[in-house]
């Protein structure tokens, strides 16, 4: 994340190869799913084995000792909808939610989130040089309509993605956050609203960030954790 | 420091039966500490080829017979593990092969050996021990002949002829940087005898066997989990950590079985991507492969002809979930290159819906994968939430794709494919079709209890901020 600060954000999960490095982001949407990006991962039916999900720390590198830090095989994968670049991973077995872990909601089916909301990413991804990259960085992002959106995007934002302020400083996702959230606070809760996908540039000054918008395949998530 | 395993060959969860013995030659011995303590029970033992070894009670079973013997046959085995002596199971030789212990019969030239024990048509002075392994009429190296095993033959006019049994060496090459080798050559480069992979001992090493299972790290044998530049392997000297063997290449840098390589998009890990794609998916230009400026790196273009390193173009040399490049940003190494498209590996749409398809009455059958659908009425591999009979309305004739319970996402189907349970169908949404818009205004949102974290924890960050 550039332009963030270190940060705590319990439903954040990292993806590690089998070399144990971070490699992508991810949300844990249930005690054993994890929902982040299609771009993250070889296909959809990879060998997973040295695949895992870290949890419960804020840091990229955490000791095997750490307390709190839950280290979970990934055992399957669920491919979104077309065009959604979602991908669902089933994990060995159910996260122990506690004080560092925790569930995110998930938005209701097409709930577009008002312009103004105030949202925030988070992951160990690239910093430029921007923060520390040893540890989680959180960034706050506001919403904006995707109508303001393709004005600068020239009507190329679709309705499945949504958007977030242009800023002058260069704040945003980068390299390593991809499959991480948008969470969004509503209603006195964090929900999931967003998920961060690649982009030609990171952190981009004057310029929306763009995420996948999550309500729009939620019905997906419910039915693929339920079949 | 090696291990007496090292003169095993291990089969994973195997057993060898032998038709005569089905409880096994002799009992089992309980007080060992691990497999190499069987390993040094046996490699003393001139009349035991193998053990079993019980992974769960830590026993080991010493056996006079191998997978060569006849009237032996393996099995599937969920508690042990089958460890033969490299000697006897190896079908190639190391050094001259007086160790070779293998059961090739024939010379060179195709004539049938002798028996040892016979001593015509050709008498000589051998007679088989335990000690020479001077068996059957199989090619053996009592006396050290440089060439290599060899027999007595039963022509009367050929008195001996080598077998022409390889060396390890010879006996598999390397294409490229040698990723692929499963040849069983287990000495470096300069002689040293390689550490087992499942050893951590004398050096500790990340590479085990379990994790890196398409790696084949097998016994002792050199290998390239790492895409280092040629195979390698740990040693057993503990003042040298690891070193290169000594393959010989198969020739010309293209391998055979290369996979077709893409240039505006990446397959897999992208390993055959050769765009020209040169910057990160931050933006940030690449370094040139060819130069160790900022970062230093083994990445030599000379040594890696396979892999295309050309000019600073996102490649993925090592095996990585994408294609990657060094940084020309001091403070940034690596990253990767996310931003190629991922070519899709959806087949051709073979019909179109409207709508959410839920009235679509089609005969597509098939996964946007290829994956053929399962019937709505069977019950395996999937259990069918909705059937013909349970969902009427849905119209769930044979595997056509259907959707029974209105996804949004469109026509679906269970799949015959175990680890899939569902998926969409190899079908697009007309093009005189407009979805509804979703941008209403937000309606009230009632959450559970989820979405929420301990504010103490969050107070005590932001003192940090």
């Amino acid at each position: 994340v550039v332009g963030g600060q270190p940060g705590n954000s319990p439903w954040t999960v990292s993806l590690r190869n089998r070399q144990g490095q971070h490699f992508c982001g991810g949300s844990l949407v249930k005690e054993q799913w994890v929902l982040t990006a299609q771009q993250c991962f070889p296909s959809c039916h990879v060998p997973l084995l040295g695949y895992e999900v870290w949890l419960g720390t804020m840091f990229q590198s955490p000791k095997p000792t750490e307390p709190g830090l839950q280290r979970v095989p990934i055992a399957k994968m669920v491919c979104g909808p077309p065009d959604s670049q979602f991908l669902l991973l089933k994990l060995e077995r159910p996260v122990t939610l506690n004080q560092r872990v925790a569930l995110i909601c998930l938005p209701p089916e097409r709930y577009v989130v008002p312009p103004g909301t105030k949202c925030e990413i988070a992951g160990w991804g690239e910093t430029k040089g921007t923060g520390n990259n040893s540890v989680l960085n959180v960034a706050s992002l506001n919403v904006i309509s995707n109508q303001d959106c393709n004005v600068k995007y020239r009507g190329r934002v679709q309705e499945r993605e949504m958007c977030t302020k242009d800023l002058l400083a260069p704040v945003g996702a980068c390299e390593g956050d991809y499959g991480g959230p948008l969470a969004c606070f509503t209603h006195d809760c964090w929900v999931l609203e967003g998920m961060i996908i690649p982009a030609r540039v990171c952190a981009r000054p004057r310029w929306p960030a763009v995420f996948m918008r999550v309500s729009v395949f939620v019905d997906w998530i419910h039915k693929a954790i339920r079949l | 420091q090696r291990s007496p395993l090292n003169d095993f060959q291990v089969l994973r969860g195997t057993e060898l039966q032998h038709l005569l013995h089905t409880a096994g030659p002799g009992p089992w011995q309980e007080d060992v500490a691990d497999a190499e303590e069987c390993a040094r029970r046996c490699g003393l033992l001139l009349d035991c080829r193998a053990f079993h070894y019980n992974v769960s009670s830590h026993g080991c079973q010493l056996l006079p017979w191998t997978q060569d013997s006849p009237q032996t046959w393996l099995q599937r085995s969920g508690r042990c593990d089958l460890f033969q002596k490299k000697g006897y199971v190896r079908t190639c030789i190391m050094d001259n092969g007086v160790e070779y212990r293998g059961t090739v019969a024939i010379t060179m030239g195709g004539l049938t050996c002798q028996h040892w024990s016979h001593r015509v048509p050709n008498d000589h002075k051998y007679t088989p021990t335990l000690h020479n392994g001077l068996e059957e009429n199989f090619c053996r190296n009592p006396d050290g002949d440089p060439r290599g095993p060899w027999c007595y033959t039963t022509h009367p006019a050929v008195r001996f002829q080598s077998c022409g049994i390889k060396s390890c060496r010879e006996a598999a090459c390397i294409w490229c940087n040698g990723e692929d080798y499963r040849g069983s050559v287990d000495r470096t480069e300069s002689g040293r005898e390689c550490q087992r992979w499942d050893l951590q001992h004398p050096h500790p090493h990340p590479f085990e066997p379990g994790k890196f299972l398409d790696k084949d790290l097998d016994d002792n044998y050199c290998r390239n989990p790492d895409s280092s530049e040629r195979p390698w392997c740990y040693t057993t000297d503990p003042q040298v950590e690891r070193e290169f063997c000594d393959l010989p290449s198969c020739g010309p840098e293209a391998q055979p079985h290369q996979e077709a390589t893409t240039l505006n998009c990446f397959r897999g890990k992208g390993e055959s991507y050769r765009g020209t794609a040169n910057t990160t998916a931050a933006g940030v230009p690449c370094q040139r492969w060819d130069s160790q400026n900022p970062h230093k790196h083994r990445f030599a273009p000379e040594k890696y002809p396979c892999k295309d390193l050309r000019e600073n173009f996102c490649r993925n040399p090592d095996g990585s979930e994408a294609p990657w490049c060094f940084t020309t940003r001091p403070g940034m190494r690596v990253a990767f290159c996310y931003q190629i498209r991922r070519c899709t590996d959806n087949v051709r749409p073979e019909d179109c819906y409207y709508g959410t398809g839920e009235q679509y009455r089609g005969s597509v059958s098939k996964t946007r994968k290829g994956v053929s659908c399962q019937r709505w009425s069977a019950e395996t591999p999937h259990k069918s939430q909705f059937t013909p009979t349970s969902a009427p309305h849905a119209h769930l004739e044979e595997n056509f794709c259907r959707n029974p319970d209105g996804d949004s996402h469109g026509p679906w189907c269970y799949t015959t494919d175990p680890r899939t349970p569902f998926d969409y169908c190899a079908l697009r949404r007309c093009d005189d079709d407009q979805p509804p818009s979703i941008l209403e205004p937000p309606d009230q949102v009632l959450f559970e209890k989820c979405g929420k974290r301990d504010p103490r924890l969050d107070q005590r960050v932001s003192k940090l901020r």
